[in-house]
């Protein structure tokens, strides 16, 4: 399987954060280690997983040399652990933005800590920046979550285009796959997108997506991934499909 | 009532482009000489309004001096003009962030057509950037979509203390109204968050909501405000009430 998983769409709202935390959780069940790595200044996974407030990546960072992630990462539940997020995230950026290699520093402080987990899942923010380009040249495989609205296609296509161009500038080849999200099937303008999607991106479109599901929304009031919440709740039997999906997607040799 | 007005939230996905469209093509309704200003470099409002691929407000700064705006308004509808976006935006924030004064680009540049209009109102992207920050220094009044979900109080949070901010450090003093949008009235979350966000924020809640309505996402489809996609539309119905609304809100003395 693959081992890093940047979880990006530049279009806001189309459940990176809820994604990352789901897919995280299912992985996490089927007996895999795995980091969920809050890569968004808005640290909504960091809320979710209860680790609001705590020392962020860039803090490690600051810390001085050596640089140790492990001071920032927290265990919060049975073979998941979190590198939390919080506004002091946005100086990060600010100070290595200029910097030459500055899309290396995120891969550059993982490898150290990149062997003990099966999966590193990285959430990020709604643009292409800073974040977004560390974490994808991070990454072996990025997962674009999209609604099935008009919007999407825009944006699906935007950030195919970025995969595309960091493969060409830097030699990264980095597989993806788009996953469609909040579906509502008695929708009919989801119908009419949902087969434009197939249309024009194939197979790269998972065939498994997520419904709108209530129970996900409730399960987030309460701060737990839906299959903690709700055993039987469809988004949750989804995201595990998901999860073993993933699992057995091969690196290309 | 309200000139300027910035509809913004750096939360993903809350229908910024989706209120700035219907309530602009509502207060153009209601004979009101309207200008959408789409300062999102994803270029969404430029796209549903059909003048993607044209000169952005970014292009008229460049073909030097004096930089007109009008060079690149266009008229779109009945009293409503569009100043779109594109992707080369994204050179205005590289080029004018470092600079002193950059947050009144903006400002400057509308000064000599903000008379013809009754209203502009400006759509902004998921960050709190150059982009959001020159809108709200050129408008008087910010409306703040918002879902009713969990991550939403989180993020109303954070966009009224930048405003506070605003005022404070330049003495922009910025009214703002929060508006529920997507809400779906059988959904237990829902109605759970909605007491806490009229709990939190009291009055700036405004008491007219809009529906999560499927004709809204049709009238996407084919690029019409909704009220133009179909009269009998509960958004758009809902989005007429808010224009009558917000033309009603009067200025502080
Ligand atoms: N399957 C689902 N069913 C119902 N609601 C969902 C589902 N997935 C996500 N949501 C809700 O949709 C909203 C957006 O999801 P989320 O915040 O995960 O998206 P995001 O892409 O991370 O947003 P942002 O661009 O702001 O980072 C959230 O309020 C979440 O509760
Ligand atoms: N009242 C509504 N009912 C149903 N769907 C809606 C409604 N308002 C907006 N939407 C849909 O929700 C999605 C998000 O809306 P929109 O793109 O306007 O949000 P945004 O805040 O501008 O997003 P971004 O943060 O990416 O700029 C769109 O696909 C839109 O069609
Ligand atoms: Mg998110
Ligand atoms: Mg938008």
């Amino acid at each position: 399987g693959f081992h890093t998983i940047t979880v990006c769409n530049q279009k806001g709202g189309v459940a990176k954060t809820s994604t990352c935390i789901n897919l995280g959780a299912s992985l996490a069940l089927l007996g895999k280690k795995v980091l969920l790595a809050d890569f968004d200044v808005q640290a909504n996974l960091s809320v979710l997983m209860g680790c609001r407030n705590n020392r962020s990546f860039f803090d490690v960072l600051e810390a001085g040399k050596p640089a140790e992630l492990t001071k920032a990462i927290l265990k919060v539940r049975p073979n998941i652990w979190v590198l939390p997020s919080n506004s002091r995230m946005a100086l990060s950026s600010k100070k290595y933005l200029n910097q030459d290699g500055f899309e290396y520093v995120l891969q550059k402080h993982l490898e150290p800590v990149k062997d003990f987990f099966d999966y590193i899942l990285i959430d990020t923010p709604p643009s292409i920046d800073f974040f977004t380009l560390n974490a994808l040249m991070a990454s072996d495989l990025a997962v674009i979550p999209t609604q099935s609205e008009f919007l999407a296609i825009n944006g699906v296509n935007h950030i195919e285009n970025i995969i595309g161009v960091i493969g060409e500038k830097t030699g990264h080849r980095l597989d993806y796959r788009i996953l469609v999200t909040m579906y509502d099937q008695q929708n009919m303008a989801s119908q009419v997108i949902m087969k434009q999607l197939r249309h024009r991106y194939g197979a790269r479109v998972l065939d498994l997506l997520i419904a709108r599901d209530p129970r996900l929304q409730e399960s987030q009031i309460v701060r737990k991934p839906v299959i903690y919440y709700d055993k039987g709740a469809v988004s949750g039997r989804q995201y595990l499909d998901l999860a073993r999906r993933v699992d057995a997607l091969r690196r290309p040799a």
